[in-house]
């Protein structure tokens, strides 16, 4: 497996090193530059999108904390009642 | 589709969120 | 056979490093023929900002995932205990002949929610 991750390695290498060598040709099409500079946009749009999705994600860690002591909570309620009993 | 992919799991989430805070408060108002 | 081993290991890093330089050269190149002019960024940070997105989003989906599958374990034990709990309360009341007020309009609403 060493020499299957050595390979995935380089190989990864080759891979960004194509697609640098498509760009290189950029300059000269302004179609392409008005791609790239929309693929920025979006990249701007979706970064926002993380942001929120990180802003939910945190919303939902501090829920499940309150899940959690809640249960525990109740928990000990069952106990007491079936001590009760 | 990137952008599609988070758009739909922000949506779920925001969901599952949303239950799980109705879910909060219907268990405090059963156990006061 | 150590030798062969030896020399492999130098191809591969020499490999490496060639590539480095490539892909270094070939930065500096796009750099160099495309200035950052105003508001248009340069391909190859296009590149590398995208490559970063996919990252955080894959890192971001890691971490919501096992929360939300916890926090629906969690709900079912609430539910569970819940359920429990009335269970032995009504027995209790059955024995004690205890009158417990009847469950106000909002308590029965959110018991059916919870069902």
């Amino acid at each position: 497996s060493d020499l299957e991750q050595l390979c995935s390695y380089v190989n990864e290498k080759i891979g960004n090193i194509k697609k640098i060598m498509s760009l290189r040709n950029l300059g000269q099409e302004p179609a392409l530059k008005t791609t790239l500079s929309k693929i920025g946009d979006e990249i701007i749009v979706v970064n926002e999108l993380l942001n929120k999705f990180e802003l939910e994600i945190q919303y939902q860690e501090q829920t499940n904390n309150s899940l959690k002591e809640l249960c525990e909570s109740l928990e000990e309620d069952f106990k007491d009642v079936e001590h009760l009993k | 589709t990137l952008k599609d992919d988070i758009n739909s799991l922000l949506d779920k989430t925001r969901l599952e969120n949303q239950e799980s805070t109705d879910f909060l408060k219907a268990t405090k108002i059963l156990m006061k | 056979m150590e030798a062969e081993v030896d020399k492999l290991e130098l191809m591969f890093q020499k490999a490496d490093s060639d590539l480095d330089y490539i892909q270094h050269r070939l930065e500096y190149e796009i750099k160099t023929n495309h200035p950052d002019t105003s508001g248009e960024k340069n391909p190859v940070i296009v590149l590398k900002e995208l490559s970063a997105v996919k990252s955080r989003y894959q890192s971001l989906y890691a971490r919501f995932k096992p929360i939300s599958i916890e926090q629906k374990e969690t709900k079912n034990r609430i539910c569970a205990t819940l359920k429990k709990t009335m269970t032995v309360i009504k027995e209790l009341q059955k024995q004690t002949d205890l009158e417990l007020p009847p469950l106000t309009e909002e308590e029965k609403t959110v018991t059916e929610q919870l069902k």
